[in-house]
C-alpha cells in the first residue's frame, strides 16, 4: 500500500527485527497470489525458515512464496495462481516487498510495501471468484497449521455469524490458536444495518475497515459550474457531455438492453456497477450509492454520489435545455477526519457471545493501493479492457491484513507469545476512535480504536488467555464436555458442575461488553488479569477509568498492581454497575493502566442493542 | 430435498487430530479412520469413497462428505462427533 503504514505510524524506516521477521510465515486464505508481481520478489531472501512443512503445488514458489495449494471440493491439480485479484492484494498488504513509483493511472501513486516487507507467504487458494466454501476453509486451515504458518489472514466472511462448531473458519482458528497460531480475519462488509459482524470467535480477530487520510476524489462539474460528487475516475477528464437520464429508469442491463447513450453521461438513480453504462455506449456515469466514502473503479468515467447529490442534480436538468457535465480525474486529498469507519463495515454487537465484544479493532480499508493479477480488469468487470499491475479496492478484506502484518510485527518482536498476547497487544495499544465520527454505537463499531502497531510492539502489559480459558468460556456458552473434550483431546472432563459454571464475561479478553436490559439494574465484574511483558525489574501500574458517565459505575479493585519480574500476572476485577433507560442505546469507558511510560487500555461498552 | 435423498456436502467435525498424519499419496489412519466411521452408516450400494471430499488428517479430525438428510442425522449420533454441518458459502470481504 502507499499511504495506509505510513498513516498506521509504521514507517518505512520503522524499527524492526529484520531476522525474525523472515522468520514469521502468514498464511493467507484467499484467492491465490499473482506470483511475477514485484511485490512478491525474494531479492535478498534467504531460503524458508528450517521448521517449514509447506509444499508448492502446480505452482513456482520462491523465498518470498515459500508454499502454495489450492482447494476446490477435493480436486487435484488447480493452480494457486490469483485470477480474481484480491488475493494478490491483500497478500502484497501485508508482507509485500517495497515498490516504487506504483498508482493505479497515476493515482494513489507512491512506494508500495506490506507492512511485514521481510515477512514469508504461504499461500492457500480457497476462493474461486468470489465463492469460498466451507469445506475447502477447513482443508486450508488444517494444511497451514501443520505446514507451520505463523498467523492466517483470513479476508473472507459470511452475512451472519453462526455457532462456532457450524463455523469452519471458528474451527479452524481453534486449531491454529492450540497450535499457537492467530487468525486475523474481517468483521464483515454487512454495514449497519444489513447483518452482524462475523468472525466473532474470541480466538480470532476481527477487523473492521476504517479510511486514512488520503481520500480519493473526482469531481462532476455541472454546466452552471456547480462541482458535485466523489469517487475514483482513472480516466482522461470527460469533458462537458451532455446528460442524459434512463428512458426506464434504471441502469441495469436489462433496461438499457437496446437504448444507446453514445457520448452522453448517464444518470443512474438506483446503483449500477458501470456494466449497463458501458454497454449503452455512454461516455460516463453518474450514479447514487449509499457507500460515499468508497471510490470505486469503474470502467468509464464515474462519479458516485448520494440521493441528495443527485436531487440536486435533477434540478438542474430539469431547468436547463441542454445539461450537460465535466467528470474530472480523481485526486488525491487530504481528510482530517479521518481515521472514520467505512460505511460499508459490519458492526456489533456480537450475535454468538454477546459478553465478548467485536470487532476488536479497526485498520484501513478504505482506497488502498496494493498489488493485482493481469488477469483480472482493475475495475472487476470483464468487459472492461484496462489491466493494471495494482488497484485500487476498498473492504474490511483489506483491512484483516493490516491487522495481521501488525500482528506478524509483533512476532517478529515476540515470537514466543500465544496468539492472545498478540492480539491483546494490538488491542490494549489501538487509538481510540471519536464516537461523533463514527456514529452507530461506539465500540461496536470500532472495538478499542484503529491499529497502532509500533505501540503493539512494547505494549506492557498483556492478557493472555489459553486454549483452557477458551473451552471454560465455551462451557459458559453451553458446549458439553463430550464435545469439548473431543476438540481439545484432553481426557479431563472439560466444565465444570453445573453451579460453578463461569461466563463468557470471565475470559481473560482485553475489552469487556454488556447487553443489559432497558430500565433495568445491572451489575456486571469482569476477573482479569495480566501479565507483564514491560520492564524486567520492579514496575508499578496504576488504574484509571476514562469516560464513564452518569448512567454506569465502573470499579477496579485493585487500582495499583506492582510487578516484580517480567511475565508475572496479576490479577484485578472490573464491576460495572448501573442501568441504560431505553432501548438502542450504549455507554462507553475505559480502564486504562499506567506505568508512567506505557498506556494499557482496555475498553468497556454497555449496551442495549438487540 | 424433501425426500431426503437429496445430498449435499456437509462437514462431520470431530475435533483434535489424534494421529496427525503426513501421508500426501497414502491412505492414513486417520483417513481409513473417517471411511469406517462413514460406511457404518452407508447402505450397501454407497461407498465412503464415493462420498468422501476432504479427510481433514493434519491438524484437524474430521472430513467433508456428500450426505443426504437422513445420513446428517445419523453421523450426528455417532461416538466422536462434534457436529456436523452444512456446507456454506462464504463471500471475499
Amino acid at each position: 500500500t502507499t499511504r495506509s503504514w505510513d498513516f498506521l505510524g509504521l514507517p518505512r524506516n520503522a524499527r524492526r527485527s529484520l531476522p525474525t521477521e523472515g522468520e514469521v510465515i502468514v498464511g493467507m486464505l484467499d484467492t491465490g497470489v499473482w506470483p511475477d508481481s514485484p511485490s512478491f520478489s525474494d531479492d535478498g531472501l534467504g531460503p524458508p525458515p528450517g521448521r517449514w512443512k509447506g509444499a508448492c503445488h502446480n505452482f513456482t514458489c520462491n523465498n518470498k512464496i515459500i508454499g502454495a495449494r489450492a482447494y476446490r471440493q477435493g480436486r487435484a491439480g488447480l493452480s494457486p495462481v490469483d485470477t480474481a485479484g484480491h488475493g494478490s492484494h491483500t497478500a502484497s498488504t501485508v508482507a509485500g516487498r517495497v515498490v516504487e513509483g506504483v498508482g493505479l493511472a497515476g493515482v494513489a501513486a507512491g512506494s508500495a510495501r506490506g507492512g511485514v516487507p521481510a515477512a514469508r507467504l504461504a499461500i492457500y487458494k480457497i476462493c474461486w471468484d468470489d465463492f469460498c466454501a466451507s469445506e475447502d476453509m477447513l482443508a486450508a486451515f488444517d494444511d497451514a497449521i501443520a505446514d507451520g504458518v505463523d498467523l492466517i489472514s483470513f479476508s473472507i466472511g459470511g452475512k451472519l455469524p453462526v455457532p462456532y462448531f457450524e463455523d469452519a473458519a471458528a474451527i479452524g482458528s481453534f486449531h491454529a490458536m492450540r497450535r499457537g497460531v492467530l487468525t486475523s480475519a474481517s468483521a464483515g462488509n454487512s454495514a449497519l444495518t444489513g447483518g452482524r459482524v462475523c468472525n466473532v470467535a474470541p480466538w480470532m480477530l476481527s477487523v473492521a475497515a476504517s479510511s486514512t487520510d488520503r481520500r480519493l476524489v473526482a469531481k462532476l462539474v455541472l454546466g452552471n459550474g456547480k462541482t458535485i460528487g466523489a469517487s475514483v475516475n482513472i480516466f482522461p477528464k470527460l469533458e462537458k457531455a451532455p446528460l442524459a437520464l434512463p428512458v426506464n429508469g434504471s441502469c441495469q442491463p436489462e433496461s438499457l438492453a437496446g437504448q444507446l447513450y453514445s457520448g452522453k453521461i448517464l444518470l443512474c438513480p438506483g446503483g449500477s456497477n458501470g456494466t449497463g453504462p458501458l454497454r449503452a455506449g455512454a461516455a460516463g456515469t453518474v450514479i447514487v450509492n449509499d457507500e460515499p466514502d468508497i471510490a470505486f473503479v469503474f470502467p468509464l468515467p464515474e462519479v458516485t454520489i448520494t440521493q441528495d447529490q443527485f436531487t440536486e442534480i435533477l434540478a438542474y436538468v430539469n431547468r436547463t435545455r441542454n445539461p450537460v457535465g465535466s467528470i474530472h480525474s480523481t485526486k488525491a486529498t487530504f481528510d482530517s477526519e479521518a481515521p472514520t469507519v467505512a460505511s460499508f463495515s459490519s458492526t456489533g454487537p456480537n450475535l454468538i457471545s454477546p459478553g465478548i465484544l467485536k470487532p476488536d479493532l479497526a485498520a484501513p480499508g478504505i482506497d488502498i493501493l496494493a498489488a493485482w493479477t493481469p488477469l483480472t480488469p482493475v475495475s472487476g468487470n470483464h468487459k472492461d479492457n484496462r489491466f493494471a499491475a495494482y488497484n485500487i479496492i476498498s473492504g474490511t478484506s483489506m483491512a484483516c491484513p493490516h491487522a495481521t502484518a501488525a500482528a506478524a510485527y509483533v512476532k517478529s518482536f515476540h515470537p514466543g507469545w500465544s496468539p492472545a498476547m498478540i492480539m491483546s497487544a494490538l488491542i490494549t495499544t489501538a487509538t481510540p476512535m471519536d464516537p461523533g465520527r463514527n456514529p452507530g454505537g461506539g465500540e461496536l463499531v470500532y472495538g478499542a480504536g484503529q491499529l497502532n502497531p509500533a505501540r503493539a510492539r512494547d505494549p506492557g502489559l498483556v492478557y493472555d488467555a489459553r486454549e483452557d480459558d477458551y473451552v471454560r468460556m465455551l462451557c459458559a456458552e453451553g458446549y458439553n464436555s463430550t464435545q469439548l473434550r473431543a476438540v481439545t483431546g484432553a481426557n479431563a472432563a472439560a466444565c465444570p458442575a453445573g453451579g460453578e459454571r463461569s461466563a463468557a464475561a470471565d475470559l481473560n479478553y482485553p475489552t469487556m461488553a454488556h447487553h443489559a436490559a432497558p430500565g433495568k439494574n445491572f451489575t456486571v465484574r469482569f476477573p482479569r488479569a495480566v501479565t507483564n511483558v514491560g520492564a524486567p525489574g520492579r514496575s508499578v501500574y496504576t488504574a484509571r477509568i476514562v469516560g464513564s458517565g452518569p448512567l454506569i459505575t465502573v470499579a477496579v479493585a485493585p487500582r495499583r498492581l506492582a510487578f516484580s519480574r517480567l511475565l508475572q500476572k496479576l490479577s484485578f476485577t472490573v464491576t460495572v454497575s448501573g442501568a441504560l433507560p431505553v432501548g438502542n442505546e450504549f455507554v462507553s469507558a475505559a480502564v486504562v493502566w499506567s506505568d508512567g511510560v506505557r498506556q494499557v487500555r482496555s475498553p468497556i461498552i454497555v449496551h442495549t442493542v438487540d | 430435498s424433501s425426500d431426503g435423498d437429496e445430498k449435499q456436502v456437509y462437514i462431520v467435525y470431530m475435533g483434535h487430530q489424534h494421529e496427525p498424519s503426513e501421508s500426501a499419496d497414502g491412505f492414513s489412519a486417520a483417513e481409513a479412520a473417517h471411511h469406517k466411521l462413514l460406511n457404518q452408516i452407508l447402505d450397501d450400494s454407497s461407498s465412503a469413497l464415493d462420498r468422501i471430499v476432504y479427510s481433514y488428517r493434519r491438524s484437524i479430525n474430521g472430513f467433508a462428505a456428500r450426505l443426504t438428510e437422513q445420513e446428517r442425522q445419523k453421523l450426528s449420533t455417532m461416538e466422536g462427533v462434534v457436529s456436523v454441518f452444512p456446507s456454506r458459502t462464504y463471500q471475499l470481504q
